[in-house]
């Protein structure tokens, strides 16, 4: 990927959804990452 | 366009053939799928190698030649590859070194970096879907258990993975899990080629817990925050992790950067296991010996 | 993108996508005709009278009779996943596999109703929500056999190409990136129900020949442009420095890379005005109109019944 048109930002997105979802114990024992879903939401935006 | 010379394997729910396209004289694989006696129609494992494979384009996932119906049977023809990891494993007449493990590793890696940049997760990485070609490359197939990595707040089964090769979250039963289980499959594939034995053989799915935890340590809250919480958690063993000395011992012939990145793949916790491109990027593939070229693989 | 089936082999110029269609209502209409033809053949005895009916009424639909109930089915496919409360992607998977079915045939060979269950039923199997044949056919109140008996011509009408992009994940991603280039400048809470109201307009735009024309995000960012047109100006000039020497988002101002930045930029503004325009349109028919072009298709398969 040259030039990805995003950069994540670690300081972390308003995101209610997802911040709920991270918080769960069974997601976070899970292997849950934001990142993940960030990467991947903005990945489909800018392909 | 095809013929199909030779039956070659057969499954649940598919025959392999071996065939020719003839028009440019190709040896291929045609996995003929069953439809009859299906009583939900088309089986869920053909419809996610056509979803999948159809959107993938690289050297180390097996290529998907053409699909086609023939006698109300869908056909799916596939490059032909004649060989895969386990034969070689298993096959002790078979010599291999040090640089074709990293060879074989490093074409693991990029084929799995492919799937999960295309989110994609494979779900049953084990070393008889390595397949390898006539000119060395080794490609990842078998993709009926594939699925995209899904909406946030979906549940996956957990259900998936074959045993020996199945990640510690999986065990437990986890519904949220991530690309991190192809990398516990992978480290484990990592292992075997070294030891030329399987390292994790479970007898069943109560004995593959404990055979994990006894070879790489039981997790706790504090390595792996909130494993607590699974429903089983309570009810298993409780083994310290290997010393490092250890795990020199039990895989004489692996260098510091190689351990380091079997421990990697092997990290317990999902959210630290590393992900395709902290593997491909660590020291193990630039130091010496360099992976074989796939051309003079055994 | 690029690699993806969908932009191989389902995005099309609106003369492609035209022409396409005018050729798989010719085929039809043919056929149609043939059929008629050896019909009043094999019925010598038909009096004028009803020789005339059969001109009037037993003939083949127009390429806008079908694009009609096409869309009306694609619109019922997705309210009735709705009902089922069956996830927004699936709904959408559903309504492009039914709509591109019709980019292979035409409804004079498959009427949308025949098709509709399995398509929504094999939508569930390829996004991972599998509910099973007998279940499925109880909820829909129709039969396992009637669901199964098109799967494989749904599939192989779909050329085997199932993977869907749609604009959802997008809206998402978008969602993300406005806060972090107009970090300061956008009330968060809006952009909540900014997000909400663009899931609904892209549902809309599902329905329309925008999802062969652009890419997924360009379509986001159509239905953004239509919600809040400033945001998404200021969104987007930031982003692809559409006005002049705009200092880029990293500060420095390559000239090379800052004028292929614009160049992208202005195009791709006109783009997305162009898409917010189709995505615009409304197109909804009436019961009656629709009514008609289904007798027409009875009519045409049975002309004894004229």
């Amino acid at each position: 990927d040259i030039h990805k048109r995003y950069t994540l930002t670690d300081s972390g997105y308003f995101d209610p959804f997802i911040k709920e979802l991270e918080a769960k114990k069974e997601y976070i024992a899970s292997g849950f990452r934001a990142d993940y879903v960030y990467d991947r939401m903005l990945t489909e935006a800018f392909m | 366009e095809y013929s199909k010379e030779k039956k070659v394997g057969e499954g649940t729910y598919a025959v392999v053939y071996v065939g020719t396209k003839y028009s440019t004289n190709r040896k291929v694989a045609i996995k003929e799928i069953k439809t009859s006696g299906f009583k939900d129609g088309l089986d869920m494992s053909a419809i996610r190698e056509v979803k999948y494979l159809q959107e993938m384009n690289h050297v180390n996932v097996i290529e998907l030649i053409d699909v086609f119906m023939a006698q109300n049977n869908l056909n799916l023809v596939l490059e032909f590859l004649p060989a895969d990891l386990e034969m070689i494993i298993k096959d002790s007449s078979i010599l291999f070194t040090n640089a074709d493990i990293k060879s074989w590793l490093l074409m693991t890696l990029r084929g799995v970096h492919h799937c999960h940049r295309n989110f994609i997760l494979h779900r049953d990485l084990k070393p008889n879907n390595l397949l390898l070609a006539p000119d060395g490359q080794l490609k990842l197939a078998d993709f009926g258990l594939a699925r995209n990595m899904g909406s946030p707040q979906e549940i996956l089964t957990s259900n998936v993975v074959t045993r020996w090769y199945r990640a510690p979250e999986l065990l437990f039963g986890a519904k949220h899990y991530t690309g991190a289980i192809d990398m516990w499959s992978v480290g484990v594939i990592f292992a075997e080629l070294m030891l030329r034995i399987p390292y994790l053989p479970g007898k069943d799915d109560i004995d593959q817990i404990d055979v994990t935890f006894r070879a790489l340590g039981t997790p706790t809250d504090r390595d792996w925050p909130e494993i607590s919480t699974f429903s089983t958690y309570n009810k298993i063993q409780f083994y310290p992790p290997p010393s490092r000395d250890e795990l020199r011992r039990r895989f004489a012939a692996a260098t510091e950067n190689a351990l380091d990145l079997m421990c990697g793949m092997l990290t317990m916790n999902p959210h630290k296991r590393w992900d395709p491109t902290k593997c491909l990027t660590s020291e193990f593939f630039v130091e010496l010996p360099e992976p074989t070229v796939p051309e003079e693989l055994p | 993108y690029r690699h993806s089936s969908q932009y191989r082999l389902w995005s099309f110029t609106p003369e492609q996508l035209n022409q396409r269609r005018i050729d798989i209502n010719a085929r039809a209409a043919l056929r149609t005709d043939q059929n008629l033809k050896e019909f009043k053949e094999a019925h010598k005895e038909l009096t004028d009278e009803e020789l005339t009916a059969l001109e009037l009424k037993a003939v083949p639909v127009t390429v806008e009779e079908e694009y009609m109930l096409v869309n009306y089915y694609a619109k019922m496919i997705i309210s009735f996943a709705g009902k089922m409360n069956l996830p927004t992607e699936v709904a959408a998977t559903a309504a492009s596999f039914l709509r591109r079915f019709y980019l292979v045939n035409s409804v004079m060979d498959i009427v949308p109703k025949e098709i509709f269950y399995t398509t929504l039923f094999f939508a569930c199997k390829s996004e991972n929500y599998f509910i099973g044949v007998e279940s499925f056919a109880k909820k829909t109140k129709s039969t396992p056999e009637s669901i199964l008996k098109h799967e494989f011509k749904l599939l192989e009408s779909l050329q085997f190409t199932l993977m869907n992009h749609h604009p959802y994940k997008a809206l998402h991603g978008f969602f993300l990136d406005i806060q972090t280039v107009l970090q300061g400048k956008v009330d968060l809470k809006y952009m909540g129900q900014v997000y909400n109201n663009c899931k609904k307009t892209i549902t809309d735009a599902l329905l329309t020949d925008a999802v062969y024309f652009f890419t997924p995000p360009q379509i986001t960012l159509a239905a953004l442009l239509r919600e809040d047109e400033a945001l998404t100006s200021k969104y987007l000039e930031l982003k692809f420095n559409i006005i002049k020497d705009a200092p880029n988002e990293d500060g420095n101002s390559d000239p090379i890379i800052d004028s292929q930045k614009r160049l992208n930029g202005r195009k791709l503004l006109e783009i997305i005005r162009n898409c917010k325009e189709i995505i615009s349109r409304k197109n909804s028919t009436k019961q009656e109109e629709l009514s008609r072009i289904a007798a027409k298709i009875h009519f045409s398969q049975n002309p004894q019944s004229v």
